[in-house]
């Protein structure tokens, strides 16, 4: 543990919590995609299947759980809860076109050939590009809620920090897991552009519009 | 790789 790691982390938390929060405070889910919500909840079930077969940490297993029962309470409260509030017709974005590359690309790009390996590996190229439907939906609608965009940063800051956790993780401890740090590159650039229009609108106290 | 042992991130 180092502190890019748990800021990562924290980071990865706020995200989750800052949604779940938003939705209920506001009964609403206007704005988020819930396909995006049913790739994270994909992410973390086929991740955190080791919580049944290793032990790393209580702090581990911990935020583990918390992920998990965030995700599914998100999706509980966007399709069922508060599905009349649910904009599907803006959240179109087809999501098999990521479900089965990530799949394919598990099987020819793993470390090992386990069952376990390879659904960790396949959750892992999944998250990378899990925020596709819910970037693609604030373009069409072509806005996003101040709060929705908070948490797209929360969410973006998470891997872009775990970069930082890597790099400090291969002078330590010569960690290196070329799987994760490509996944995660490739996901923190998928936001970049977002990062862009947070730091230059949302933080001056404009509401998040595209041009 | 560090495949044998468990991951430690999240």
């Amino acid at each position: 543990m180092n502190i890019f790691r748990l800021s990562g982390d924290l980071s990865h938390l706020l995200a989750i919590l800052l949604l779940l929060v938003k939705i209920w405070k506001t009964r609403s889910c206007a704005g988020i995609s819930g396909k995006s919500q049913i790739l994270f909840a994909i992410v973390y079930t086929t991740r955190y299947l080791d919580l049944f077969t290793s032990f790393v940490s209580v702090y581990n297993s911990f935020m583990k759980v918390v992920f998990l029962t965030a995700s599914y309470g998100t999706l509980y409260l966007m399709f069922f809860k508060f599905k009349p509030t649910y904009d599907h017709n803006h959240d179109s974005f087809r999501i098999l076109y990521l479900i089965i590359p990530s799949l394919v690309l598990s099987f020819i790009i793993v470390h090992v050939y386990t069952v376990m390996e390879i659904l960790w590996t396949y959750s892992i190229y999944l998250e990378a590009v899990a925020i596709m439907p819910q970037l693609f939906m604030v373009s069409r609608t072509g806005e996003a809620e101040t709060i929705t965009s908070h948490y797209l940063f929360a969410l973006g800051s998470y891997r872009a920090l775990y970069i930082l956790n890597w790099i400090y993780r291969y002078y330590t401890e010569d960690f290196l897991d070329m799987i994760v740090i490509i996944a995660g590159i490739v996901q923190t650039i998928l936001y970049c552009d977002f990062f862009y229009l947070y730091i230059t609108k949302v933080l001056k106290g404009k509401r998040l519009s595209l041009p | 790789s560090k495949s044998e042992e468990p991951h430690d991130e999240l």
